[in-house]
C-alpha cells in the first residue's frame, strides 16, 4: 500500500481474507483476483470477515429478528446442539440448515388480519434471498404461534385453504402458476404454543425453482378440540394475530457444511484403517473382509 | 555397522556405549512436543454476538509444539515427513522442519441473525481441531 501511495496511485488498501479477519476494523477492499478467492470463503467466514471488517456499528444492525421467532430458533438450537455448539448425534434427519423467515415487514399491513367469525385470512410475502443455490429443500412449514390465552397442550384442529405464487416486486404478473392446497391439520399445541403446518409439497415447486419472493394467501380456521374425540368442536379459536413464519429445513450441499452421512463414512474408514480389531464386524462380517 | 537382532548398533562385545544418556537422548521426544492446546473464545469478545446468537462460547483449539524425528510412529505421519526432517537436518536448513498441524476436526452448529432479519441454524464442517499431526 505504501509503494502504491509513493507512486501516486490510489493505494488500494487490501488484505488477504485471513488478514482482514485479523484487522477487523479495516474496510475490506480486495483487488479482483483476491475478490474471487474471497468469494470462495465458507459462508460463515465470509460473513464473519464482512461483518467483522466493517464492524457491526458502522454497518448498522440488519433488520432485527422477530422475538417469537428468535425464541423458537433458540429452542430448536438447544434440541440439535450441545452448549459448546457440537451437533447432537441423535439428529436422524439429513438437514444441516434450518432457516426461519418472517413475512417481510413492508407488507405486514397487507397481512389482512380479517377475522370473520372464526375464519382468519392471510396474505403474506416471504423473501427467500438468503437461501443459497446449494441449499436443497427437504421440508417447509408454516409456523403459527398461539397467544397465552390458549392453555398449553390443548389440541387444535385447523382447516386451511392456501394458495402460493411467485411475487414480482415490480408487480408484473408472474409466469409461474399459483399453487393452492386445502388441508386440515390437527396438532397438540406444546408448551411453546407453536403449531407447525407442513406445506412442503405445496411450496416445493416454487422453492426448487429458486423463486425469491413467495406470496402465500388464503383462509385458516382453527378450532380447539380434536374431531376424533368430540363431534362438535368447541368455540372457534382466534388464531394468533401474529402472522405465521416460514420455516425451511434444508440440506446445504456445499463443502463447508457438515454432512452426517459423510462423517459416518469417515468414521467407518478410520475404524477400518486402524485394523480388524477395531472393526470386528468388518473383518468377520464379510468373506472378502477375512480375505483382506 | 552390523546390527544385533534387536536392531541396536552392534558394539565390540563387553564394551558399554560410551554415554547411555547421550545414546538414548536421540530417542527422547521433545519436551514441548506437538499436541492439541485448548483455546476458548466467546463471540461477545469479538463483538459478533449481535448476529451470532449461539453458541455463546466456542473452543476451536489449536496445535502447537515441535515434531519429533520419529513422527511416523507417533503421529501416523507419512514417510515424507521424515524425509523433510532429514533434508532440514543434513542438507538444507532453509527447508522448514515438519510443522505441527490439525489432523482431524469436528463440526460446529451456529445460530445467526441474517441481515434481512431471518434466522439461520447451520452446521459447519471442520470448525474444531480434535487431533494434531506433523506434516
Amino acid at each position: 500500500a505504501r509503494a502504491h501511495a509513493a507512486s501516486g496511485k490510489t493505494s488500494a488498501l487490501w488484505a488477504a481474507p485471513g488478514d482482514a479477519a485479523g484487522e477487523l476494523n479495516v474496510p475490506l477492499r480486495l483487488p479482483r483476483g483476491a475478490r474471487r478467492r474471497y468469494a470462495l470463503l465458507p459462508p460463515l467466514l465470509k460473513v464473519l470477515s464482512d461483518r467483522g471488517a466493517q464492524g457491526w456499528e458502522s454497518q448498522g444492525p440488519g433488520l432485527q429478528p422477530d422475538s417469537r421467532a428468535l425464541r423458537y430458533m433458540k429452542r430448536l438450537y438447544k434440541m440439535y446442539a450441545t452448549k459448546e455448539g457440537i451437533p447432537k448425534a441423535t439428529k436422524s434427519h439429513l438437514y444441516n440448515t434450518v432457516r426461519l423467515f418472517t413475512p417481510c415487514s413492508e407488507c405486514k399491513h397487507r397481512h389482512r388480519d380479517l377475522v370473520r367469525g372464526d375464519v382468519h385470512s392471510v396474505d403474506l410475502l416471504f423473501n427467500l434471498d438468503r437461501v443459497t443455490a446449494l441449499e436443497h429443500l427437504l421440508k417447509s412449514v408454516l409456523l403459527y404461534s398461539f397467544d397465552a390465552s390458549l392453555p398449553p397442550s390443548s389440541s387444535v384442529t385447523c382447516m386451511c385453504h392456501l394458495s402460493a405464487k411467485e411475487h414480482d416486486p415490480a408487480g408484473q404478473v408472474c409466469p409461474s402458476a399459483s399453487h393452492s392446497v386445502a388441508f386440515s391439520l390437527h396438532a397438540e399445541v406444546g408448551k411453546g404454543r407453536w403449531v407447525e403446518m407442513d406445506v412442503t409439497s405445496f411450496l416445493q415447486p416454487l422453492i426448487a425453482a429458486h423463486r425469491r419472493n413467495i406470496r402465500v394467501a388464503g383462509n385458516v380456521t382453527c378450532l380447539v378440540g380434536d374431531p376424533r374425540e368430540s363431534t362438535h368442536l368447541e368455540n372457534p379459536l382466534r388464531v394468533a394475530l401474529v402472522p405465521p413464519s416460514l420455516l425451511l429445513y434444508l440440506n446445504d450441499t456445499s463443502e463447508q457444511a457438515y454432512h452426517r452421512w459423510n462423517s459416518l463414512r469417515h468414521r467407518r474408514k478410520a475404524l477400518q484403517r486402524s485394523g480388524p480389531l477395531a472393526d470386528p464386524l468388518g473383518a468377520r462380517g464379510s468373506s472378502q473382509g477375512q480375505r483382506a | 555397522p552390523r546390527r544385533r537382532r534387536d536392531g541396536s548398533p552392534s558394539q565390540a562385545p563387553g564394551t558399554p556405549p560410551s554415554n547411555l544418556s547421550e545414546y538414548f537422548k536421540q530417542f527422547l521426544f521433545p519436551q514441548n512436543e506437538c499436541e492439541l492446546h485448548n483455546f476458548r473464545l466467546s463471540f461477545s469478545q469479538l463483538k459478533w454476538d449481535k448476529w451470532i446468537i449461539a453458541p455463546h462460547r466456542y473452543s476451536p483449539q489449536y496445535c502447537k509444539g515441535d515434531c519429533p524425528r520419529a513422527a511416523g510412529h507417533r503421529y501416523g505421519s507419512p514417510v515424507h515427513t521424515m524425509v523433510q526432517n532429514i533434508i532440514y537436518e543434513k542438507l538444507d536448513p532453509s527447508v522448514p522442519r515438519p510443522a505441527c498441524v490439525p489432523a482431524e476436526y469436528s463440526p460446529l452448529s451456529v445460530l445467526t441473525v441474517e441481515p434481512d432479519g431471518s434466522i439461520a441454524y447451520k452446521e459447519y464442517e471442520d470448525m474444531i481441531a480434535t487431533k494434531c499431526t506433523c506434516r
